[in-house]
């Protein structure tokens, strides 16, 4: 979560700026703050009233970029492109970091050709040195790249802002969670029940043997 | 807490920890394995 | 005052060293306080020794009938058991350890040397219990630390003892029975002669101010590695060498039962059927206890499962 430490004084930093600034200053910042290196977070900057403002006006594309940069994807960018205003090669990147992100939600081993064909890259050189330059250097994944498989095995990935739609499948997530640890305790606790009153039988039942054999011995 | 929200759904992003066929098959191996040294040791207490 | 026990009194070690209270009480030391970072030491250095023993010395000082082990420190030497005085080598390294210590400011002396037994449990040997007399008529107070770093990993806990041989000829009083631990077949002979030379110390260990805050800062990585290793795939080998001492042992008691029986029509003796039994009593212990281990191991193992596979998002 050191990700997150990192955001956390940009994101301030960005939500003052944008709560006092408008129009074509505010469509500055949207262009500073999609093309800074290690920001990855954008849904607090969004969520500054000033934003919703650009809603209708020239500025609204930059609206539109900003929102693309906290829920999409690069392929999400190539299918809208004619509406979308041009990317500085900074914000090509980082919106390609962004796509292997999304591609982690789903999957643990991204393949290759699957992440070759997401990201526009035309061979595996090229994808590698991506990966380990601009994703893995810049803390946002973790895992190992697996030539033979041609696959890339995700350990951690940096948390992606939240559509409100995917609340609802995180909190059904953490219940079912919360129900299987809880319910883990549960079975737990009848064991060791069943632990102690079988130890209570088998004492019981072996003081009744040499009671029997002291009886026995008695009588001999 | 959006923050909060990514953190979250970056650590449900790791469940289940393990899910490969050859994890199960060793895991099963496991459990078989300490369930005959079970078996071995009741007969020995026998 | 956590930290008040890293204080060195030279004056007040010196009046005790003169006044020699042990000399007239075989028993007189009964505690041992060892401090985080001998143990750690200890224990490191005894698991990098792999199958091979290995040995090392500890300093300290002493405390009222409490000997306190502040630090310890390898010897090159190798295996103890096939050598009747390894420290023999590495006199030279251990009086230039010891001095280049003073120093360097670090006052305390040597009180003891410590050796691991890979797998094969915390007691001392005969040759262990020479080695210990002899430290004990010369470089009292002197302390026999023993570390299995196999049953260590197995145990999830430190399998430690820390021990004190009794003077030639003493004879003890009956000792209580120490915690039951199994003794492989090809040492239990060496494990019977001389348990009743020596006596085992309570141990206790101590952390200083700076040891909390170091090992607070690897909090997260000692559960990472807790969560993420099993007892079940890091001792097979441990678990398959105790396995064919049992098997041995069975063997064992088998042959001698198959004996007795032909014997017993001719002597009746109830003494040796009862040793037989106790024998094959303590056999059906260790296989009990083997078994409970694992079970452990591959409960933790249904645990995480169940935790951290079952849930899907």
């Amino acid at each position: 979560m050191d990700i997150e430490r990192k955001h956390a004084e940009l994101i301030d930093l960005f939500v003052k700026q944008a709560a006092v600034l408008d129009g074509p200053a505010l469509a500055g910042l949207v262009l500073e703050v999609t093309s800074h290196p290690s920001l990855f977070a954008f849904s607090e900057i969004l969520s500054v009233p000033n934003l919703a403002k650009l809603e209708g006006t020239q500025y609204s594309s930059s609206l539109d970029v900003l929102r693309l940069f906290a829920y999409g994807t690069w392929g999400d960018y190539r299918s809208n492109a004619g509406s979308l205003p041009a990317l500085s090669s900074d914000q090509v990147r980082k919106l390609k970091q962004l796509s292997v992100l999304t591609l982690a939600e789903t999957n643990k081993v991204l393949r290759y050709n699957q992440l070759m064909q997401e990201l526009d890259v035309s061979n595996v050189r090229e994808l590698e040195d991506f990966l380990i330059n601009e994703c893995m250097y810049a803390g946002i994944v973790r895992g190992k790249l697996d030539q033979l498989r041609t696959c890339f095995e995700v350990q951690f990935a940096a948390g992606r802002d939240l559509r409100p739609e995917q609340l609802n499948n995180m909190i059904q997530t953490l219940s079912n969670w919360l129900d299987t640890s809880d319910n883990l305790l549960y079975l737990i606790q009848e064991k060791i029940k069943w632990a102690d009153t079988m130890s209570e039988a088998t004492k019981k039942h072996r003081k009744e043997i040499e009671d029997k054999v002291e009886e026995v011995k008695k009588s001999l | 807490d959006n923050s909060l929200l990514r953190q979250v759904s970056s650590l449900l992003r790791r469940l289940p920890a393990m899910e490969s066929e050859k994890f199960q098959d060793d895991f099963l191996m496991e459990f078989n394995d300490t369930l005959l040294m079970t078996y071995l040791a009741m007969f020995t207490n026998c | 005052e956590a930290d008040a026990i890293y204080y060195y009194d030279e004056a007040a070690q010196a009046k005790f060293q003169q006044e020699k209270p042990w000399a007239h009480d075989p028993n007189f030391f009964r505690r041992v306080k060892i401090s985080a970072l001998a143990l750690l030491k200890m224990v490191v250095h005894a698991r990098s020794g792999g199958t091979i023993e290995v040995m090392g010395l500890m300093q300290g000082k002493t405390d009222g009938d409490t000997i306190v082990v502040m630090d310890a420190f390898a010897l090159p030497v190798e295996g103890t058991e096939t050598r009747v005085n390894a420290q023999a080598d590495a006199y030279e390294y251990m009086v230039d350890y010891s001095q280049t210590n003073k120093q360097a400011g670090r006052l305390e002396n040597v009180v003891g040397w410590y050796h691991s037994h890979p797998g094969y449990g915390c007691w001392l040997s005969g040759i262990d219990v020479s080695t210990q007399m002899l430290n004990q008529q010369f470089q009292e107070p002197f302390l026999a630390v023993v570390i299995d770093p196999t049953r260590t990993v197995s145990a999830g806990k430190v399998e430690i003892g820390a021990f004190r041989t009794y003077p030639q000829g003493y004879k003890p009083p009956d000792e209580p029975v120490s915690e039951y631990q199994t003794i492989p077949l090809n040492k239990i002979e060496d494990f019977g002669v001389h348990c009743k030379q020596y006596y085992a110390l309570d141990i206790t260990y101590f952390k200083s101010s700076l040891d909390c805050h170091l090992l607070d800062l690897l909090w997260n990585k000692y559960w990472v590695n807790t969560l993420s290793s099993s007892p079940l795939l890091g001792n097979r080998e441990y678990v398959a060498g105790q396995i064919s001492d049992l098997a041995e042992k069975l063997e064992h008691a088998e042959n001698q039962l198959a004996h007795t029986r032909l014997g017993s029509f001719l002597l009746p003796s109830q003494r040796k059927k009862e040793h037989e039994e106790s024998q094959l009593a303590k056999t059906t212990r260790d296989s009990s206890k083997i078994t409970v281990e694992q079970v452990h191991g591959l409960m933790s193992q249904v645990i995480k499962d169940i935790l951290f596979n079952s849930v899907r998002h």
